[in-house]
């Protein structure tokens, strides 16, 4: 098994044709 | 060649105080100087140990706290690589460039490929609407030198994040370049999480590895620095060498050399305000290694096996400002399955010993927080901050609580999913765990 005690285990998944249409970064800076 | 040696430096950067007006060009220089001699002490150790190429972190020479007017007298006029200019030999064909020349020495002196990140400007016609006020874009730059000193590649970061200072060029640029080492590609910091250009230079460049300088600030439980950027180098199947800005004051440590198979070292420090260098040597093709990961179908198991019972006192809980639904693990071991609209999420689980801690599997699906520009699919199995379920997402940084089974997985809509391991203490468990290509993600053995 693992080593050791666990934090989190993960799948983060990126659905990039679903992000908002503003989502080009040439038009605006993120707050 | 097969292989090379690979560097990255986790860089104290030394900041200029805050001021309401810019300061001269000559205290612009002097404190970049006094940056850059930290960054030639660790260019200097990575050449000795035979490293081919060393990256730097993002805002490494001046720091991150500017105005359009303020950074100004930091930025120099960066050349297109196509001149063919080696800075280091030539200084002033192309005007005031001291910067350029100096960091173009370090690699040249050094015979070391150099990533520096730095500001560049570019005069516009006032007439045009988009020309800022002063009539110059401002851009953050990667630039590399090569083991000449010549100028090989320049990117301007597209996804900014709150850099008042910087412009973003009306399209993602692809900057690749070619070495005796395999293919490179470059971006910076927040690009990671889009996917233009990061993702396009791995699936259609087909770049082998990339150079990612960050001013990264961690974000438990999922965006941590070491944690993120490890997992995209295995979902992307590239090698991705991260340096970081180290600034404990702002959460900023969590540097790496990661492979496609597994991270190989990486280093996080919240204790000291010391530098880090890592060196690790790597296939220069990945995809051509015996341990190249096969293609993996993210939804293939989760969506063929018959959901496991999905527990009444299922509950939403926030992570930062996303709604998960979230099912506690209540025994020492079983199979779980939440849903999140189409996304579901499925665990089976085997604790070594359960603790007086709780922990819980959850799934989001939707546009990311407040900027809701976004779209994330997360499946997730987390301790507690406490035994009190509403601090379920909230940061946490030490458990007790070990397993020696677990497998995750979930109903993908995405075939981009990146696979994250954090153990106690924020650190990463290279080798201890596996995606199979039915999308399950196991611990070995």
């Amino acid at each position: 098994g693992l080593s050791e005690p666990i934090l989190t285990v993960s799948l983060f998944g990126r659905w990039y044709t679903k992000d908002s249409p503003s989502s080009s970064g040439g038009i605006r800076n993120l707050e | 060649l097969d292989t090379f040696i690979a560097a990255v430096y986790e860089h104290p950067v030394l900041r200029p105080k805050a001021t309401e007006t810019p300061v001269s060009r000559d205290d612009a220089l002097l404190h970049m100087n006094k940056n850059i001699d930290i960054l030639e002490r660790a260019i200097q150790q990575a050449a000795a140990q035979g490293a081919q190429i060393i990256v730097t972190p993002e805002d490494a020479l001046y720091g991150w706290k500017f105005t359009r007017e303020t950074i100004f007298p930091y930025l120099e006029d960066i050349q297109d690589p196509r001149v063919a200019w080696i800075p280091c030999q030539d200084p002033h064909r192309f005007g005031d460039t001291p910067v350029q020349a100096r960091l173009s020495c370090l690699a040249k002196n050094n015979s070391i490929y150099v990533l520096a990140n730095i500001g560049d400007k570019k005069p516009c016609n006032s007439h045009k609407s988009t020309c800022p006020p002063n009539g110059y874009y401002q851009y953050n730059t990667n630039v590399v030198y090569d083991a000449k000193g010549q100028l090989v590649a320049r990117y301007h970061k597209y996804n900014l994040y709150s850099e008042p200072q910087f412009d973003a060029p009306e399209n993602p640029e692809l900057v690749t370049f070619n070495t005796a080492f395999g293919k490179f590609g470059i971006f910076t910091c927040f690009d990671i999480l889009f996917h233009d250009p990061a993702v396009t230079l791995v699936k259609d460049l087909q770049v082998d590895t990339i150079l990612f300088p960050t001013a990264w600030i961690n974000v438990l439980p999922l965006l941590t620095a070491i944690e993120f950027h490890s997992a995209w180098a295995m979902g992307m199947r590239v090698n991705l060498l991260a340096a970081n800005i180290h600034h404990v004051q702002q959460n900023m440590t969590g540097s790496g050399i990661y492979a496609p198979d597994s991270p190989k070292i990486f280093h996080y420090d919240m204790k000291t305000s010391e530098g880090k260098l890592l060196l690790w040597e790597l296939n220069s093709h990945p995809r051509n290694s015996p341990d190249y990961p096969a293609a993996v179908d993210w939804s293939a198991y989760a969506t063929t096996i018959k959901p496991f019972p999905v527990q009444k006192n299922t509950f939403s809980g926030f992570m930062s400002r996303d709604e998960f639904n979230f099912t506690e693990l209540f025994e020492n071991a079983g199979n779980l399955s939440v849903c999140h609209k189409d996304l579901c999420c499925h665990l089976s689980y085997r604790m070594l010993r359960k603790g007086n801690e709780v922990y819980v599997l959850g799934a989001f699906t939707g546009l990311h927080g407040r900027r809701r520009r976004e779209y994330w699919q997360v499946c997730t199995m987390l301790k507690c901050k406490t035994t009190n379920v509403t601090t379920c997402g909230q940061p946490v940084e030490t458990a007790l609580t070990r397993f020696d089974v677990f497998s995750l997985s979930g109903t993908f809509r995405t075939k981009y999913v990146f696979p994250e391991v954090l153990l106690t203490k924020v650190k990463l468990s290279p080798g201890k765990f596996e995606v199979l290509k039915d999308g399950r993600l196991v611990n070995k053995n």
